[in-house]
């Protein structure tokens, strides 16, 4: 582990006062490394060693702590700070309904993900209505369809042949008609650099006005991680991310990357493919499962 | 960026930031500037732009001479498995892949093995609607094995060139996927003794390290003979695959690029190392 590699290292530096540069510098080498294999984005180790290195060299060495110990405890600390606080939670409109976006890539799980929001939210005395705003993809709509009868939530769907757009805002009016106080729009997967897809999205934000536009990031996305967040960060803005797949063991240094360069909150973390599998996300969890 | 003059300190420094951000890893990225470093001196390159085509021959053949085109028995369908964790693109690269045959007046058949995934039958026929390939599937909740077994024997019967198997998306660290997937090899073995005779990888290009540990733990249920690399339309150079490449030996095969049945093409090794260090 990164503790071991530290440890030994430092074994030489017992009896001196301070963390001198070099034996941070060298600490910190091996710091790179672990955030590299983790997948956290080249550029955001960068300014995050950089920022470790600043607080760690002169940081007196105690009795309680080798130098190794004292190094991971700063990385730590900057990690869980910088991954925020755990009570990230969906803002709500004054006014309801309160409308969440949510969009990504293609893939990532939008959909399933549109699922499990909307069964929380059920089942916590919420009345949701699900929105099938992709109209590209083979079945999407279907998809939806099967999902909220599963759980018995209402799904609005004007079929493949109107915009995206149309459908957000007859679903919002829909919404207002039956009073529900959620509206949760799946929207199709598609890439931060197709400018025509990207507008679309600006449209349905421009119609709607959502309360929340949750990105939703594959946890074992690799470097690709800032170049997909600072997209959709600047082409559309985003309120919060749901990181998925996080049942798997991929090491998720794309939730680092995301959370540095959009400074926008994990609001939830999937961690299955049944839609009970949601949770609400634990800084302190995925900065063990980044350090390894 | 390698128009510069110089190879000089700055050069090494940001080739090594090109291939790191590109997802090479650590490791293989060491391996191929010490590589790099070792043929400047043998043969004294001493400009950048001679040095990146010289690595760039030497590292598109080690891709390509790996990769063949599809396996073909000598008589019977050709039975492609395609398999991978979730949302990757195996579906949408199925239709492209039956597009593809189908434009080189290959017979395609497709099997919607996909039997847990709301929709991922309907997904499928949609696609073997436009197409115009025969299908064969099950009511959702079904047994995938059972649906091989049934497509095999349909294309054997209907003189097939080609079937071509969906599978549910899977975590490999699941091992209950695990082994539904090792049955339905063994199911499709059964009943032709040489099938599948390619199973193919599907590998989403912006996935980082976790593409390595997904190759070798498929690879250890159903062998794997190939890759699709998918999703290359965005920013992700999909650089794991050199890591791949190196440690596993399985070869890209195809990549997708977009989601038109037409956004695919059989993986060209150079033209993908010119994008990669573009
Ligand atoms: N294991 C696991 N699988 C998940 C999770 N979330 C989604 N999936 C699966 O990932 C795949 C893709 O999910 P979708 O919800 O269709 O993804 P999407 O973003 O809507 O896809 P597009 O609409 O095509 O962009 C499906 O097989 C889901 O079951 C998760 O947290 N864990
Ligand atoms: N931009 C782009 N999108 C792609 C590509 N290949 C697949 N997709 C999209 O990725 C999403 C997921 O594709 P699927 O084919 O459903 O993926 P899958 O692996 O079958 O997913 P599961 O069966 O749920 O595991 C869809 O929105 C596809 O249109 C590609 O090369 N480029
Ligand atoms: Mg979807
Ligand atoms: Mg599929």
């Amino acid at each position: 582990t990164l503790q071991d590699k530290l440890s030994s290292i430092f074994k030489k530096l017992r009896g001196r006062g301070s963390l001198t540069a070099q034996d941070v510098d060298v600490a910190l080498r091996e710091v790179r490394l672990a955030l590299l294999e983790a997948d956290v984005s080249l550029k955001v180790v960068r300014s995050f060693i950089a920022r470790v290195k600043e607080k760690a060299v002169g940081a007196a060495v105690w009795e309680s702590l080798s130098p190794g110990q004292l190094v991971i405890k700063y990385v730590r600390d900057e990690l869980t700070f910088l991954m925020g606080n755990e009570n990230a939670r969906i803002e709500f409109s004054p006014q309801p309904p309160t409308i969440i976006m949510m969009v990504g890539l293609n893939g990532a799980g939008k959909t399933t993900s549109s699922g499990k929001l909307a069964k929380f939210f059920k089942d916590s005395e919420h009345f949701p209505l699900l929105v099938a705003a992709d109209i590209y993809r083979p079945a999407a709509i279907k998809q939806l369809e099967i999902i909220g009868e599963k759980l018995e939530i209402p799904v609005f769907s004007m079929g493949n042949k109107q915009s995206p757009v149309e459908i957000v805002k007859a679903a919002k009016n829909q919404a207002l008609a039956q009073g529900h106080d959620i509206l949760i729009v799946d929207t199709a997967g598609r890439m931060h650099i197709d400018e025509v897809l990207m507008q679309e999205l600006r449209d349905m934000k421009l119609s709607v006005s959502p309360q929340e536009i949750l990105l939703t990031v594959d946890a074992m996305t690799g470097q690709d991680a800032v170049n997909i967040a600072e997209s959709f960060e600047e082409k559309l803005g985003v309120t919060g991310v749901i990181l998925t797949k996080m049942d798997g063991d991929a090491r998720g240094g794309a939730a680092l990357s995301v959370k540095e360069v959009t400074g926008k909150p994990v609001k939830f973390v999937g961690t299955g493919e049944k839609l009970d599998a949601l949770e609400p996300f634990y800084p302190d969890r995925i900065v063990s499962r980044i350090l390894g | 960026f390698y128009f510069w003059k110089k190879l000089d300190g700055e050069f090494w420094e940001e080739l090594e930031d090109l291939m790191l951000s590109s997802d090479v890893g650590v490791a293989t990225t060491g391996k191929i500037i010490d590589e790099l470093k070792d043929i400047a001196h043998k043969e004294r390159i001493t400009e950048p732009m001679p040095l990146m085509e010289r690595m760039k021959d030497y590292i598109a053949d080690i891709l390509s001479s790996r990769s063949k085109s599809l396996i073909k028995p000598a008589s019977g369908p050709a039975v492609i498995l395609v398999v991978g964790v979730n949302g990757v693109g195996k579906t949408t690269s199925i239709a492209k892949l039956a597009y593809w045959l189908k434009s080189n007046d290959s017979k395609v058949m497709l099997a919607a093995a996909d039997t847990f995934r709301a929709a991922a039958i309907d997904q499928l026929q949609i696609w073997a609607n436009s197409l115009g390939v025969d299908i064969i599937k099950t009511k959702e909740g079904g047994d995938p094995s059972a649906v091989c077994f049934d497509a095999v024997a349909a294309a054997k019967a209907r003189k097939a060139d080609y079937l071509i198997i969906d599978t549910a998306g899977r975590l490999h660290s699941k091992s209950n996927l695990m082994e539904e997937l090792k049955k339905i090899r063994r199911v499709i073995a059964r009943e032709i003794p040489d099938a599948p005779h390619e199973t193919l990888i599907v590998l989403d290009a912006a996935t980082g390290k976790n593409a390595l540990a997904q190759a070798k733990t498929f690879s250890e249920a159903a062998p794997l003979t190939g890759i699709i690399l998918a999703k290359l339309d965005g920013t992700a150079k999909g650089g794991i695959i050199l890591t791949i490449s190196d440690e596993l030996s399985v070869p890209v095969k195809f990549i997708g690029f977009g989601e038109k049945p037409e956004d695919f093409a059989a993986f060209n090794a150079a033209e993908f190392l010119d994008a990669l260090f573009a």
